[in-house]
């Protein structure tokens, strides 16, 4: 039977704030939609609620204390051991493997390559728009372009007329008619920037949250029993201009209610663009014939406290932090080949009101980790699965310090899962 | 059994008080990680001595606590660390 070909969409800063995770305010259709296609994992977690220690730990399949990655200043292959990585072992098995957008942290931690050449078979794509981000291209109450944490675009004015995350869904298409007609299988990963700080995204995505209808956090106070050592201060959105004019004191602030709710307001309404972005690109996959024999991972690389516990950002081991939405979509597995005619993917508009309420697809409520993505990708590809690792494991280049989760996906009403469980 | 999945999580810090490095503190800072261990009914968590040079973290020395009971206090705000401390913290729950 012909190879499976992988998408891993990998969302930075997303918790599961999203409507297949039960979040009634927040519009997600597309993501909901590949959920009820898919097996959901209720209850993953992160091993570390921070960018390139939680994406070198589930790309290399190993925790935190055996990449020895808690800051950004250290690439895995120098600092503690030559661990392959998930890219590298499809490649290794004949797969195209390709990077587009945020997969890697930049930097140090990934060798200021993305990990090429030992995990991508072409070199990585970054949207150039990337380098506006941080710039002054936020438009103030006082009509001036300032570098703020709140910014919602008018894309047509912003420098080059389109954002990071257009520009991956682009690319990722590009690859993907390219690879229709290859013999190889591919492994296309694809990262998206939003809803990472600053929340930069086209301004109209924020009529799908009007103000009125944004509450605080549940419980928006630091907790009284909090050991200081647990509480994260949120240096980095102190940082923008619009919240260093609020003069907030340190560490525990508070923010201003009405700004705390803008902050929220547009959190949400970056990832209902982000599900615009998923959406296309999951209807340009079945378009192009190759939903019925490509398995789609859906994950981020940690969390985002949106003032539970007097918080913002990650940094910490709450569950807003390290929780991450986690779900897989295996063709002919997790749903049934749609009949001749039907759609999986169809792109849903999340501005269309009557979009229907979806049906949601398998669950599974244990605890799970992305250290498990490894393994779990491996197997559902028909790969064998990296043997676990020693203690320690430094020197052991290939093997998984994570639980495969193969054994989720043997659904009760479908006796085909036997083969899996064999 | 969901009740025997369990999922780690771990976070650095330069010290025991908030500052400026909280957040993002680099390797050679680190004195502090906190461990977590989840399961569906709880989150427990120990604040440790962590040394950055030999990549080893002291569980006997703590320096701060956090227990929390998924059913009782999901949003987590409600540390009875303390509370359980004294000895009689199942054996269980400890690392």
């Amino acid at each position: 039977q012909d190879a499976l070909n992988v998408l891993l969409i990998i969302v930075d800063d997303l918790r599961p704030s999203l409507g297949c995770y039960g979040d009634k305010l927040i519009r997600s259709p597309n993501i909901d939609q590949l959920a009820s296609r898919s097996l959901l994992f209720q209850n993953a977690f992160a091993q570390q609620a921070v960018c390139a220690p939680s994406r070198v730990s589930f790309l290399t399949g190993r925790r935190p204390d055996t990449t020895r990655l808690y800051d950004f200043n250290s690439y895995w292959r120098v600092h503690a051991g030559n661990f392959s990585t998930i890219p590298q072992y499809f490649k290794e098995n004949g797969y195209v493997t390709m990077s587009v957008g945020k997969v890697f942290h930049p930097g140090i931690s990934s060798n200021h390559s993305d990990d090429s050449p030992y995990s991508w078979s072409v070199p990585p794509y970054h949207p150039s728009s990337e380098q506006y981000e941080n710039t002054k291209t936020c438009k103030g109450p006082d009509g001036e372009l300032h570098a703020n944490l709140l910014c919602p675009v008018d894309v047509a004015e912003v420098p080059e007329g389109t954002l990071p995350d257009k520009q991956s869904t682009e690319e990722a298409i590009r690859l993907l008619e390219k690879m229709k007609s290859s013999a190889s299988p591919f492994f296309l990963a694809v990262g998206y920037h939003k809803p990472h700080i600053p929340f930069r995204y086209p301004k109209e995505f924020q009529k799908l949250y009007p103000l009125e209808n944004i509450t605080l956090a549940p419980d928006p106070q630091v907790p009284a029993g909090l050991p200081p050592v647990a509480y994260n201060p949120w240096m980095d959105i102190r940082q923008r201009e619009d919240v260093q004019a609020l003069n907030l004191s340190v560490p525990y602030g508070p923010i201003p209610v009405d700004f705390q709710r803008k902050i929220r307001q547009s959190y949400f309404a970056s990832v209902s663009y982000l599900d615009t972005q998923v959406g296309q690109l999951l209807s340009a996959l079945e378009t192009l014939q190759l939903a019925n024999s490509t398995i789609v991972a859906f994950t981020s690389d940690h969390g985002w406290a949106l003032g539970e516990h007097g918080e913002w950002a990650k940094y910490s081991n709450f569950d807003v932090t390290t929780r991450v939405p986690l779900m897989f979509y295996v063709p002919g597995r997790t749903a049934p080949l749609p009949e001749a005619g039907d759609k999986l993917f169809p792109y849903i508009n999340p501005f269309d009101s009557v979009s229907a309420l979806m049906e949601p697809g398998r669950e599974a409520v244990d605890l799970v980790e992305l250290v498990s993505l490894f393994p779990t990708l491996a197997g559902l590809a028909g790969l064998h699965v990296p043997p676990r690792c020693p203690i320690p494991s430094f020197h052991v280049q290939l093997c998984r310090e994570g639980q495969s989760l193969l054994k989720h996906f043997r659904f009760q009403d479908s006796e085909e899962d036997l083969a899996l469980h064999g | 059994n969901p009740r025997e999945s369990i999922a780690y999580s771990q976070y650095p810090r330069p010290a025991d008080a908030p500052q400026w490095n909280s957040d993002k503190p680099s390797l050679k800072d680190i004195k502090v990680m906190g461990y977590s261990i989840r399961t569906i009914d709880y989150r427990y968590t120990v604040w440790v001595g962590f040394n950055p040079h030999e990549f080893l973290a002291n569980f006997s020395d703590v320096h701060a606590g956090e227990l929390y009971f998924v059913h009782s206090d999901p949003l987590q705000d409600h540390n009875v660390y303390n509370d359980t401390q004294g000895g009689d913290l199942p054996h269980s729950l400890t690392p």
